[in-house]
């Protein structure tokens, strides 16, 4: 495994977007997954409709039926996977425009297809498996909890407490062996996660959290997706 | 100058403690009218406006909390920090479940030495 290791080095990470008022988190987390591995599959990056799952998705955990994803009111990623493989695929963001509401119908069209979702799977509570897959596939889905994140302005978050409750889903880019941390007077290893709160949020709209204890229950839903290797 | 905030090496910090001071309460409505301006707030009627610096208020103390919590990570005024934690789970967040589905594939085990 690298020491360091950043997909926004290697254009696979597009422009960090806005969810508005909407907890569509979920959107955003799988849209970038599939943005990644569809860059890693063909060499183009396009970014994805976050709208269409927003609109189109509802796709339920057949364990509970009350779990379905639900555009402004939450998902799952790996329901949004789902419905992507069983869609057929994403549109484009500029075929199919985010409006940060959920009023409105589905209007995906087949024809537009942009991207594809081959396989998808859930990868282990463990930090290596973590990086390794991150290397290896892509960007990764990940869920967290956003408590600190409400008021976070820059740096390496390492809370001393903190739940592993998860509310938020965001996406792991990439990790850094040492962000140096004055106070604690140590390096300290990270993970570097995109957020959808726009570019005024965080560092450039991006994140870091310490590695190594699952802190905030960052390794706790990590997921994976591979895209068809088909130009759109 | 020191003492009137001239030297930037005074960084004014609101101390959540006291919260009674006059000074304290300037130095509040001065962050207010700051995070007003730079994150293009209004609000509809004088009372949606106080109730928000009152929330405000409350969050410029969580922030303090969240610093001293987690040193490694400055925190402060964000553009959320006139929601209450329930406003901003409900609006910003939205992971609809807290497990992933019984049967979610497990990705492979990769090698990670060498």
């Amino acid at each position: 495994l690298p020491e360091d290791f950043d997909w926004r080095d290697k254009g696979a990470v597009g422009p960090v977007k806005n969810q508005g008022s909407c907890g569509s988190c979920w959107s955003f987390s799988a849209t970038g997954a599939l943005e990644g591995a569809h860059f890693l599959a063909t060499g183009e990056l396009v970014s994805l409709s976050e709208q269409q799952l927003v609109d189109c998705d509802h796709e339920c955990d057949p364990e509970e039926p009350d779990s379905c994803d639900s555009g402004c009111n939450g998902g799952l990623m790996n329901s949004a996977f789902e419905y992507t493989f069983k869609a057929g695929g994403l549109m484009r963001e500029e075929d199919y425009p985010y409006t940060g509401t959920d009023r409105g119908t589905c209007k995906f069209d087949k024809n537009k297809v942009a991207a594809r979702v081959a396989n998808f799977s859930v990868v282990s509570l463990d930090e290596d498996q973590i990086a390794a897959n991150l290397v290896k596939n892509g960007p990764l889905a990940v869920a967290i909890n956003a408590v600190f994140m409400q008021t976070y302005i820059g740096g390496v978050s390492c809370p001393y407490i903190c739940s592993r409750r998860l509310d938020h889903g965001v996406l792991l880019v990439g990790y850094g062996s040492a962000g140096y941390s004055p106070i604690r007077m140590k390096d300290k290893p990270y993970w570097i996660i995109k957020n959808s709160w726009g570019e005024k949020w965080g560092e450039n709209g991006f994140y870091k959290i310490c590695r190594g204890r699952n802190v905030c229950g960052v390794d706790s839903m990590v997921s994976t997706v591979a895209a068809v290797q088909t130009t759109s | 100058d020191a003492l009137n905030g001239d030297d930037p090496l005074i960084r004014e910090v609101v101390d959540g403690q006291d919260a009674s001071s006059s000074n304290l309460l300037s130095a509040e409505q001065h962050h207010f009218s700051l995070f007003k301006s730079k994150f293009k707030k209004s609000y509809g009627s004088q009372e949606e406006h106080d109730y928000r610096f009152s929330v405000f208020k409350a969050n410029l103390r969580r922030a303090a909390r969240h610093q001293a919590l987690d040193p490694t990570a400055s925190h402060g005024v964000t553009q959320f920090s006139d929601l209450t934690p329930a406003e901003f789970r409900k609006q910003v967040l939205g992971l609809r479940r807290l497990r992933l589905p019984k049967d979610a594939n497990e990705a492979p085990i990769l090698p990670t030495s060498d």
